[in-house]
């Protein structure tokens, strides 16, 4: 089962066209295996990405290099999804 | 029972699908199940048929799940179901369409996807189907779809979230849907669910022309909206998919819409609570609440202007 701790999302909001196009230059960038929750289309609409954790520094660096704002909308996936299987393994063993 | 059966947390495939053998041994006189193909690991796809009788009837397709991480929308799906067999005496708009019109349900619409995301991953979006000289796995369904096929708005490369397959309808979870759809030939209403945008949208996406149809779709869009907002005030969008969001090639509702039906719409469901594809088990019940109401003004509004 892969894993996803230390994995953020991030929310970042572009607040020119030109800064949307510096966030489609993060999504070209392989190695940091981003997954856009959505993506860079125009300024004024949030981008979600989910951050794996060894990208997480570069990208927040990347971003404030350029002068672009975001928020940790979730500080580790993990943590939720951990609680998420825990909710439905509770709600089966009362079922049972 | 089904009346027993927690809507409030989210189930594996096979919970679903006893979920929906127990719905539709309740309601026979309601609900069947049809088998519109099988999956490319093999898995069967259902689909749940609304029927108070009669044949040749128009009817709406709603269907969930087809991008497989977008949990709340299969959550909703089976408490759309649930709701179908216990409003459809009470609630005379339900009560009114299904006199008139058959309501087909598609809960889980990328069966492997779904079961990929429970056992292994659980950010999986696409097909589980395997590309000819790639590692990479699954094309993206709601990019596989003839209409605008390969434009931009789709990615080409099979590793890609967007890759949109190797050839329209090459994704066997589509083209039974397309096959489904040719073959009954009246279907009036098509309304495919994803999440997490709070968006309603209408063709198109591959084109930044506007459909024929624009001004009332957008109308409708408007009263779905309205209706939807009124339960717990969440705010939705309204639009063109290529206005509102982005270019998107391929996708389900513009293929709908080339094959004459009108009202083809596509919900991106909510998240209000800033939590994404990982929205909280608690939120299933007001979502579902809230979409049904939109979905039931789509589908009335149908019903009374059947073309």
């Amino acid at each position: 089962t892969e894993i996803f701790v230390g994995h953020q999302v991030l929310r970042i909001s572009a607040a020119d066209e030109a800064q949307v196009q510096k966030v489609k230059e993060l999504e070209s960038l392989e190695h940091l295996q981003l997954d856009f929750w959505r993506d860079p289309v125009r300024p004024g609409l949030p981008i979600d990405v989910r951050v794996p954790f060894p990208s997480v520094q570069s990208v927040k660096v990347f971003l404030e290099s350029h002068d672009i704002s975001y928020e940790i909308m979730i500080e580790d996936v993990q943590s939720l999804l951990d609680e998420e299987q825990k909710q439905m393994s509770a709600l089966r063993a009362r079922a049972l | 029972t089904t009346d027993t059966f927690n809507y409030a947390t989210y189930h594996t495939l096979d919970e679903i699908y006893e979920f929906i053998d127990q719905l539709v041994t309740e309601n026979q006189h309601l609900v069947s199940k049809i088998q519109i193909g099988n999956t490319y690991e093999g898995r069967p796809i259902y689909v749940l048929k609304f029927s108070t009788g009669g044949t040749d009837r128009p009817a709406a397709w709603i269907d969930t799940g087809i991008h497989s991480r977008e949990w709340v929308t299969q959550a909703s799906g089976v408490w759309f179901a649930k709701k179908i067999t216990t409003d459809y005496e009470k609630d005379p708009t339900l009560k009114a369409i299904l006199e008139k019109m058959d309501i087909f349900l598609e809960i889980v619409t990328n069966p492997d996807g779904f079961v990929y995301t429970h056992k292994t991953n659980r950010m999986w979006r696409k097909t589980r189907s395997r590309t000819q000289g790639s590692l990479c796995v699954g094309a993206d369904p709601n990019r596989n779809w003839d209409a605008g096929f390969g434009l931009s708005g789709a990615s080409s490369n099979p590793c890609s979230d967007t890759y949109h397959g190797k050839s329209a309808n090459s994704e066997v979870e589509v083209k039974a849907i397309v096959d489904f759809v040719k073959t009954h030939g009246k279907i009036k209403a098509f309304i495919s669910i994803h999440s997490y945008s709070q968006l309603l949208l209408y063709p198109y996406g591959y084109k930044s022309d506007a459909v024929p149809n624009k001004e009332e779709l957008d109308k409708l869009a408007k009263s779905a909206v309205t209706a939807l907002t009124s339960l717990y005030g969440t705010k939705y969008k309204y639009g063109s998919i290529i206005d509102t969001i982005y270019q998107a090639s391929g996708n389900t509702i513009d293929w709908t819409y080339s094959q004459g039906i009108k009202y083809s719409f596509t919900f991106e469901l909510r998240d209000t609570g800033l939590r994404g594809f990982l929205l909280p088990a608690s939120q299933i019940i007001p979502t579902a609440e809230e979409t049904w109401l939109a979905l039931l003004t789509i589908i009335d509004h149908a019903s009374k202007n059947l073309y």
